[in-house]
């Protein structure tokens, strides 16, 4: 039996809105430890990989690790019912077939709606992503990230992102012209929320088609801070920290050739 | 030109 509570439903669709562009089937896996998820999408550039520990949920039961196989766009449908502040049970026998959403409404005891989704069997090919050092690491409130993707995608198809000691610059280039946004970094380092953080041991640029990259700030409603990993020539690590987990992109840069 | 690398260029598949 998994039977797990989330006192508000908003967390979970906030998490399943922001893989639904990408990733169509995904597993939830379920173990004491708590949900965990990991999608390719099906060109195999980008990686979501979500983990919602124990401590997210106001209750929590998993007596058998078990894989949930969703569909992301009818599990949104079953979410989008919910108002945000509703207390979420999700629940699943081991060996059934079905995992049932039960919302309660906070302002309206009396009201309690139930849905039951076929599990899918979802056959999935998993990375396996070494331990990496990055080299650069730039931290950023993530409303300020979503705003410079979303403005420098209007401009061209790729965006590179260049990390050095004292700032890091987006930059787009198109046919209709060029842009940049440029941040310098803040010296009330940690302390605000506002802050850009940045550490880099050595100078990285990389290149990203802007449309992963757009897909990548889709999870700015769920953390204030987003943090940028880069090393040379491998994917960069994007990640959103949650008050028990964390919410994270692998994405594949564009290579030079 | 730049071509865009996919995750397996950098990370095995399992």
């Amino acid at each position: 039996m998994f039977e797990a509570k989330l006192n508000e439903a908003s967390v979970f669709k906030k998490i399943v809105e922001s893989v639904k562009d990408g990733f169509k089937n995904c597993n939830f896996d379920c173990s004491e430890e708590g949900i965990s998820m990991e999608s390719m999408d099906d060109a195999h550039i980008a990686l979501v990989s979500m983990k919602l520990g124990v401590e997210a949920f106001s209750s929590y039961r998993c007596d058998r690790s078990i894989s949930l196989g969703l569909n992301i766009e009818s599990l949104l449908k079953v979410l989008r019912t919910a108002n945000n502040n509703d207390v979420l049970t999700m629940r699943a026998e081991d060996d059934g077939d079905l995992l049932t959403l039960v919302f309660e409404d906070s302002s309206n005891p009396d009201r309690i709606s139930e849905y039951n989704l076929k599990l899918l069997n979802i056959d999935q090919e998993h990375m396996s992503i070494p331990e990496q050092e990055y080299t650069a690491t730039v931290t950023l409130p993530s409303s300020e990230y979503q705003r410079i993707i979303r403005d420098l995608t209007q401009l061209g198809d790729s965006i590179t992102i260049d990390a050095a000691k004292d700032g890091v610059r987006f930059t787009a280039e198109g046919d209709i012209g060029s842009g940049s946004v440029s941040l310098k970094a803040n010296t009330n380092v940690g302390e605000d929320e506002k802050s850009i953080d940045i550490a880099v041991e050595e100078p990285v640029a990389l290149g990203f088609n802007s449309k992963y990259l757009t897909q990548t700030c889709k999870a700015a409603p769920l953390a204030p801070r987003v943090s940028l990993n880069m090393c040379k020539r491998i994917p960069i690590f994007i990640s959103y920290k949650l008050q028990a987990g964390h919410f994270s992109f692998f994405l594949a840069p564009q290579i030079s050739e | 030109g730049a071509m865009q690398g996919r995750l397996e260029d950098f990370f095995k598949i399992k």
